[in-house]
């Protein structure tokens, strides 16, 4: 059991980091898809910064929203994700976001693009550490159901 | 593009400017989002996910205007801590959980309390309901009530805001996780006070404490080990919350 439990920890750590960094590419991803819109006239038209500035909440909540389920924390960014940061920031830079407006249409739709490929990649990542970490789970839940393990000797 | 970002910042340190310091934000923001969306997913689906980002913005600012380029941390690291301290000060200056939720949460507790010394263990449901003259059914309403707003409020219901800044919820001490660079002691001397408290407790209450922040399962999870639905798992978390803030603060 202390075996599963280190594996669960250290794909769980993972899983922690490559969540924030793939929230924070969907929010710059929003921050671009939000200029894209605007421009095919669907948004109001505060296209410039105190006007993107005012649009961060709606633009970056998402209103659909389920929950897992599990207890959720918020710890400090493990090596992992500093190392992704600086890939995402590789990918897409500060002028890029708050100068969108003066982006063209061509290189608006490329960073796009890449953001999009970058979440993608996350997103599945992603994916894959939640099938680990919930298989090991179901198999830990398992042992304390079957008495193989009591909640007395963990404490 | 790393080297543009770090121009930015020397730039901004060197000279604020109003125009440096909204590049940063609008580059920085989603580290909110990210914030918001983990906070959202303990409050009730009737909290608009918008209002948290506006909160969180505040410590992001806060964090720009604060952030020492040469002390070596992380911006994101800061900038995170900061943020969430901003959103959760927000929601409760606003004091987001209904008087009448926390008031029979106290008077629960209280019950709780008098009984546990009274017989030197931790009461059962029967002996609870009838010290406030209440039903089995009603008694499980007030912790419906309870689990119904969400896992931010029992945290809120047994934070540890003794390290100033950065409040510990219950979460944060209980489960795994990576120590900061400050409160490493303070920190594993809570999860030991917590750990005894969890051991005098009663059997499913342990489990689902245990499985819940220790091996984080989750409640459907547990539900599954224990034989019971996820609703029931609820239940005995809430009881379970409520039962170690009338120990811890006894
Ligand atoms: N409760 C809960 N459910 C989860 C979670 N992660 C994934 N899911 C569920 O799994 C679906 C697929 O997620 P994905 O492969 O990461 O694929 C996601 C992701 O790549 C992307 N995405 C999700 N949220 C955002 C966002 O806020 N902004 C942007 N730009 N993209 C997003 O869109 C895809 C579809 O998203 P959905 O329609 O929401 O559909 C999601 C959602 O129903 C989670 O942490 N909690
Ligand atoms: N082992 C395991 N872990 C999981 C699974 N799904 C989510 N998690 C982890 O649990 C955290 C909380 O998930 P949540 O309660 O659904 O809370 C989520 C959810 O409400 C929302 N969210 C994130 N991504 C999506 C998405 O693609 N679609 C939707 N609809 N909501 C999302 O944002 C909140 C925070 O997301 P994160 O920061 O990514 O943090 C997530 C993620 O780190 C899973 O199937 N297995």
């Amino acid at each position: 059991l202390p075996d599963l439990r280190q594996a669960r920890v250290t794909a769980a750590q993972a899983e922690n980091d490559v969540s924030l960094v793939r929230r924070v590419a969907q929010g710059r991803l929003d921050i671009v898809g939000h200029e894209i819109r605007r421009r095919a006239g669907a948004e109001g038209d505060g296209s410039d910064l105190p006007g993107l500035l005012f649009s961060l909440p709606d633009i970056l909540s998402s209103q659909s929203r389920g929950t897992s389920g599990r207890a959720v924390v918020i710890n400090e960014p493990g090596s992992i994700a500093l190392m992704l940061v600086e890939e995402l920031d590789a990918v897409v830079s500060p002028g890029d976001l708050s100068g969108v407006d003066s982006l063209d249409d061509g290189s608006l739709r490329m960073v796009c693009e890449r953001i999009g490929e970058f979440e993608a990649s996350l997103s599945s990542v992603r994916r894959q550490l939640h099938e680990r970490i919930d298989t090991i789970q179901i198999e830990i839940g398992r042992r304390y159901r079957d008495g193989e393990v009591s909640v007395d000797t963990f404490l | 593009n790393a080297s543009e970002l770090d121009d930015v910042w020397t730039r901004y340190k060197s000279n604020p400017t109003q125009e440096d310091r909204d590049l940063l934000i609008v580059y920085y923001a989603p580290l909110v989002k990210y914030v918001a969306g983990r906070i959202a997913s303990g409050l009730p689906q009737n909290v608009d996910q918008a209002d948290l980002v506006s909160y969180g913005m505040f410590g992001l600012i806060d964090a720009i205007t604060k952030f020492d380029l040469d002390r070596g941390f992380k911006f994101e690291t800061y900038a995170i801590s900061r943020i969430k301290g901003a959103v959760l000060d927000e929601l409760r200056s606003i004091d987001w959980v209904p008087r009448s939720v926390r008031a029979k949460a106290k008077s629960v507790e209280r019950a709780m309390s008098k009984l546990e010394a009274k017989l030197h263990r931790v009461p059962t449901d029967e002996e609870i309901a009838e010290e406030l003259d209440l039903t089995g059914d009603q008694l499980n309403a007030i912790y419906n009530q309870i689990s119904s707003l969400g896992m931010v409020a029992l945290d809120e219901m047994l934070s540890f805001g003794a390290g100033g800044g950065e409040n510990a919820t219950l979460g944060d001490t209980l489960a795994d996780r990576r120590e900061g660079p400050g409160g490493v002691y303070e920190r594993v001397e809570m999860r030991q006070m917590l750990a005894e408290a969890i051991n005098g407790m009663g059997e499913r209450a342990k489990i689902v404490l245990t499985l819940y922040y220790y091996e984080n399962l989750t409640l459907a999870e547990i539900g599954r080990v224990l034989g019971v639905t996820e609703s029931r798992v609820c239940q005995i978390h809430t009881k379970a919350v409520l039962q170690l803030r009338s120990k811890l603060t006894a």
